[in-house]
């Protein structure tokens, strides 16, 4: 099952 | 002050249609050479960029401001635009509003009011790609199209120097290949193996503002966010969505 990330979870 | 006159008020349309899919108010960030705005979608899960060149413009004149709008409200005034109808956007100052002025048959003006939005001094964040994919609109929009018979969601492959849209869902599939040589394609420049999978709706309100023959840049990687880029009435629009990621 895939999940919707957030775009600041790559921007840290 | 600002004042900016645009030729075609229908294409200027196109450009807060494409961000007010996804955004409900943006803080237009005007000075001398253009104008721009960046915003993240209340979810934090897309970014809409905007470019306008002050040469994007008939007239062009402004100093620094800041110019928070409700996109909604925006929109309606927009959807009242005539096909030949000039557009004039001029700052109020004194009475705290954007006039949004139609020149056609006859001058219909709107004043439009200004919230304090803040401007985010958000960037589009230079991530490097693999993949870089020059598609036309029209056939990357019918791959979306396709894939959303079967699920919500799509994933964008590149695959032995293909591109792929591909869609799984309980019961049935959709795929639509692009090669290097389709028509479709205006470039592409690969360097590697790469999938991500995106929601669906997201990308379709991201494509919306294109016409069939506008070109889409499409910058991809694995589990990462996309980028899709392309032009409208001289604005340069730049998209970025974060994937959906096996948990």
């Amino acid at each position: 099952k895939n999940k919707q990330v957030k775009l600041s979870d790559f921007f840290r | 002050m600002f004042r900016a006159v645009i030729s075609e008020a229908k294409e200027f349309k196109k450009v807060i249609d494409a961000a007010s899919n996804l955004l409900d108010e943006i803080c237009f960030e005007v000075n001398e050479e253009g104008i721009k705005a960046r915003a993240m979608d209340p979810s934090h899960v897309a970014l809409v960029s905007i470019d306008i060149p002050k040469e994007a413009f008939e007239e062009y004149e402004a100093d620094v401001h800041d110019i928070g709008v409700d996109l909604e409200a925006f929109k309606k005034i927009m959807n009242r635009a005539k096909a030949k109808d000039k557009l004039i956007l001029e700052l109020d100052e004194e009475k705290n509003k954007l006039n949004v002025i139609f020149k056609g048959a006859a001058t219909r003006k709107f004043a439009l009011a200004l919230y304090d939005v803040s401007s985010s001094n958000l960037q589009v964040p230079d991530i490097e790609y693999p993949n870089e994919i020059l598609i036309k609109a029209g056939p990357f929009v019918d791959a979306l199209k396709d894939a959303d018979l079967v699920n919500d969601h799509v994933t964008l492959k590149v695959e032995d120097g293909k591109f792929i849209v591909y869609a799984k869902g309980d019961l049935n599939e959709s795929e639509t290949i692009f090669e290097e040589d389709s028509e479709s394609i205006i470039s592409m420049n690969i360097g590697e193996n790469a999938k991500s999978t995106f929601n669906l709706e997201y990308l379709r309100d991201m494509t919306k503002a294109a016409s069939s023959s506008d070109i889409l840049k499409i910058y991809l990687g694995t589990d990462m966010p996309v980028k899709i880029e392309y032009d409208v009435a001289g604005a340069n629009l730049t998209f970025l969505l974060a994937p959906r990621i096996e948990s």
